[in-house]
């Protein structure tokens, strides 16, 4: 493994987003994957749409909440293409499930993988490497006043209450860190990213990780 | 300054602000609570937590608002060494 790796530094992750007053986290978390994963492939990098995901994942709750594992099982089901965010514009509020001809342009998944990796990061980073970004679910109650650095304390595993992506990690200083793109736009945080310890499951990182492939 | 920085538009003196206002003095003290080299060893490149658009929500409001992803219990990832184990 090396010692620093970021898919940023390769330009296949898209602008960080802003879900504003919409519950959606686990849209954004999961086509932030999508895109990536289809940039590793085509080496094109397209915002997909978010709002496609939200109005359309019959087993989540739009913009009143889901899960990324259902929104994945959702897309590998029905083979739904993810048209891009150009011509699906989000909206920040959950509306009526939009179809699209099955020429026109899209991404869909083939297959997907979920998994805990609590008490082994170390294969996480590996499967990173291998996979593309990997959306995660997370413990951010006290991200509500984080402005910088690693997270290391205050906060909990195997209480997730938000998603976000995973796209790399350091380990060249004296604290590892994973780093993690959030959708609260990118002057929240580092740039709209936040660091967040390797080891331990700070926040919950490795309880519910999940990678799609195009 | 954080009513321009943010935008926001209450009224001086309405409900709405004294609300506003109590929530971010509550964030202060929140921020006093995770900076706190007690609670939280200072090491090098550590979190730091402080004022931002969401210090006049209340953590119960930010909660709603934002934190709406469900926890899936998922299986352990076996490792190919584990495997080979097994």
């Amino acid at each position: 493994l090396p010692a620093r790796f970021d898919w940023r530094d390769k330009n296949l992750v898209t602008p960080v987003r802003n879900q504003l007053s919409c519950g959606g986290c686990w849209a954004f978390s999961i086509v932030g994957g999508i895109e990536s994963a289809y940039a590793i492939n085509e080496n094109l990098l397209e915002e997909l749409s978010v709002q496609q995901v939200i109005d359309c994942s019959y087993e989540d709750n739009g913009c009143n909440g889901g899960s990324t594992i259902n929104a994945l099982h959702w897309l590998n089901k029905t083979r739904v293409k993810l048209v891009r965010a150009s011509e699906y514009e989000f909206k920040a509020q959950t509306g009526i499930c939009h179809y699209f001809p099955s020429s026109d342009f899209g991404v869909s998944i083939r297959d997907y993988k979920a998994y805990n990796f609590s008490d082994i990061e170390e294969e996480m980073m590996t499967q990173l490497i291998n996979l593309g970004p990997l959306a995660a679910t997370v413990d951010a109650v006290s991200w509500q006043d984080y402005l910088g650095g690693i997270i290391q304390y205050h906060c909990s595993s195997g209480e997730a209450n938000h998603a976000v992506l995973i796209t790399g990690f350091d380990r060249t200083g004296d604290i590892p860190y994973w780093i993690v793109k959030n959708s609260w736009g990118s002057t929240w945080g580092i740039d709209g990213y936040v660091h967040i310890k390797i080891g331990q499951n700070v926040c919950g990182i490795a309880d519910t990780v999940s990678a799609a492939r195009v | 300054h954080f009513l321009t920085r943010y935008g926001r538009r209450y009224s001086p003196g309405s409900l709405e602000f004294q609300k506003r206002e109590h929530f971010f003095q509550e964030s202060i003290r929140r921020h006093e609570y995770l900076n706190s080299p007690v609670l939280a060893p200072y090491e090098n490149n550590s979190a730091i937590y402080g004022i931002n658009r969401f210090s006049d929500l209340s953590p119960e409001e930010f909660k709603a608002i934002y934190l709406q992803s469900k926890a899936v219990e998922l299986p352990k990832y076996v490792t190919t060494s584990a495997k080979e184990a097994i």
